[in-house]
């Protein structure tokens, strides 16, 4: 774990007077390092890590008596700092019936996190209404309508051969009838260098104007979480993301870059296939998670 | 530095260097071990080199995951039986609808195991590869034993001669240990209706995951014996370098690559072609 490599970078230099700026470099190098290993963006580290000298090469470490815990400190406040606070979940405000979109890569958890999503509405004493919007992937609109089944509630009778817009135009004129006060949207999985699907995301965007543009993202995306991040919020202007998978032992880098990329919130954090397994994203939980 | 004629020093271009490695997803060992074996290779005027540094790092990459597997021994078996696993969401049944449409092509009759019985539309999902790729899609109950339903279909592929068995499984996370569990019982069923079976364990891998895909790759191949690796979603800008570690720790090829999501999305792993776009 890196508390137990910085103690012994700290302890190799302890009986050498005073700190020097070169073991502080050491010290930032075992940071470096985990953070790297966890996945974490190459640049966000680079940022991250100049932070962190900026304040260790101060004398607060330097004449301290107790110079890793001083380090240890400046690096979770700088790591919470990054990370934002406590979610404050979904932004609910706003004449009925909001809609919402759930936006990511091919396979990221979006359809399961809509399914979770809606539960958690029913809990918050609210009236979801899931709408399928992916006409391509085999089975897609299925797999929602029985995730509605499993929930009991009501899903709107999409079919391959309709338009996601006009989908969505009308899902949410359906739910201003039905009285449904919170609509979701699944949406396709797509590359965020598809441009014709990038710009059908606009598309619903502009037709319903959702109160939420969540992106969903896979708790173990690499390096390239960071390029995904910037070009969905560049197109959408994301209101938050969910983080999924978060049950494996995925240390969860792609938080950070995420976060370092757009400096939009982690909203969710998905722990399980099953729907009821979403919790209200922890900055802390997840910073100590990707320092290792 | 200018004033020696503008030549980058030997920190200079291996940091360089280690960028464009790291945002690969090549993790911190692999880097450092490529790193080290560059140093060692060549001449400290070299090193200065950008261009050496790059083709000595590609020859070596290419190396390490260029395992020269034998062709898939199809005429074996009868059937042949294949099984695709692999974390949550990598691609799994989209795989087998593209490999299910090459072997249909080659003249091959396939047969599909619907061994997802859990997750909502599985089954639906597969059948609608199965017409894609013109090939039979066996399912069970929702719910079912996953080890029935494949037992029932490598039986059935017995009984009427076809030559591939092609069975899905469930996405599990390798840290779930009833679910890993699950599979290795799956794998033990299916060989009371052929000995053989299965004949190849494939490991689906998602080209946007970052080191997690080694645990992943640990896991899977303690579990079960991993023969094969399919690397999808390289049509997106991740670079899956990640499987270089895992070549090299676990000398298991990479046989395909995934390329998109239609039935043709599917080409055979080149390393040669994997390193060029590494460096991209
Ligand atoms: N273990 C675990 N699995 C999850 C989680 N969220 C989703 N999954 C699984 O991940 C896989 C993909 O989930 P989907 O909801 O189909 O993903 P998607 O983003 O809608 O996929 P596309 O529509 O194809 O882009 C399924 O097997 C889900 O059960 C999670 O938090 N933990
Ligand atoms: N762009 C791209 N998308 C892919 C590729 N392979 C699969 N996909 C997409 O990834 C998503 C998930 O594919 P699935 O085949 O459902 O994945 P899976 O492993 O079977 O998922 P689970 O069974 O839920 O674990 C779908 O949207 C596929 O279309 C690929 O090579 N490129
Ligand atoms: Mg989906
Ligand atoms: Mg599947």
């Amino acid at each position: 774990a890196l508390s137990e490599k910085l103690a012994i970078t700290f302890k190799k230099l302890r009986g050498h007077g005073k700190l020097s700026e070169a073991n502080i470099q050491d010290a930032l190098k075992d940071v470096r390092m985990s953070l790297l290993e966890a996945d974490v963006n190459y640049k966000v580290v680079k940022t991250f890590i100049d932070s962190v000298k900026t304040r260790a090469m101060g004398t607060a470490v330097l004449d301290s008596l107790t110079p890793a815990q001083q380090f240890i400190k400046i690096v979770n406040e700088e790591l919470a700092a990054m990370m934002g606070g406590d979610s404050k979940g979904l932004n609910l405000s706003g004449r009925p019936p909001l809609a919402m979109m759930m936006v990511g890569l091919q396979g990221s958890g979006k359809t399961t996190s809509l399914g979770k999503l809606a539960r958690w509405l029913v809990l918050n004493n609210r009236k979801p209404f899931l709408v399928p919007a992916d006409v391509y992937r085999p089975a897609a609109i299925d797999q929602l309508k029985t995730l509605a089944g499993q929930l009991e509630l009501p899903c709107f009778d999409s079919s391959t051969g309709d338009n996601p817009v006009d989908i969505s135009r009308r899902a949410l004129a359906e739910a201003l009838v039905q009285g449904h006060d919170v609509v979701l949207i699944d949406t396709a999985g797509r590359l965020q260098v598809d441009e014709p699907l990038m710009a059908e995301l606009r598309n619903i965007k502009a037709a319903v104007n959702p109160a939420e543009i969540l992106l969903v993202a896979d708790a173990m995306t690499g390096q390239d979480a960071v390029n995904v991040a910037r070009k969905f919020d560049e197109d959408l202007n994301l209101t938050g993301v969910v983080l999924t998978k978060m049950d494996g032992d995925a240390r969860g880098g792609a938080a950070l870059s995420i976060r370092a990329a757009t400096g939009k919130p982690i909203k969710f954090v998905g722990i399980g296939e099953k729907l009821d397994a979403l919790e209200i994203f922890h900055p802390d939980r997840v910073a100590s998670r990707i320092l290792g | 530095r200018v004033l020696f004629g503008g030549k980058k020093s030997v920190e200079q271009v291996l940091e360089e260097v280690e960028e464009v490695l790291f945002t690969a997803d090549i993790g911190v060992k692999t880097s450092q071990r490529l790193l080290e074996f560059v140093r060692k290779e060549l001449s400290g005027k070299d090193l200065q080199d950008p261009a050496k540094v790059r083709d000595a790092l590609k020859a070596e990459i290419a190396r390490i995951v260029d395992l020269n597997p034998p062709p898939f021994a199809y005429d074996s078996s009868k059937p042949f039986v294949m099984m695709m696993v692999g974390v949550n969401g990598v691609g799994k049944t989209t795989t087998i609808g593209k490999i299910g449409r090459r072997l249909n092509e080659k003249g091959m009759s396939v047969i599909m195991a619907a061994g997802d019985t859990f997750r909502a539309a599985a089954a639906e999902q597969l059948e609608i590869w199965g017409d894609r790729a013109g090939v039979q899609v066996i399912r069970g109950q929702d719910g079912g034993d996953p080890a029935a339903v494949i037992y029932d279909a490598v039986s059935a592929a017995k009984s009427k001669g076809a030559d591939v068995v092609i069975a899905d499984t469930a996405g599990r996370l390798h840290t779930k240990v009833p679910l890993m569990e699950e599979l290795k019982k799956v794998k033990r069923v299916m060989a009371k209706a052929h000995e053989t079976a299965p004949n190849e364990v494939m490991l689906v891998v998602d080209a946007n995951n970052g080191q997690n895909a080694i645990a992943q790759a640990r896991e899977f191949n303690e579990a079960l014996g991993i023969t094969g690796i399919i690397l999808t979603k390289l049509d997106g800008t991740a670079k899956g370098g990640v499987i270089i570690g895992i070549c090299d720790e676990l000398k298991i090829p990479v046989r395909y690559i995934g390329i998109g999501e239609t039935v043709e999305d599917l080409r055979p792993f080149d390393p040669k072609e994997f390193t060029e776009a590494l460096f991209e």
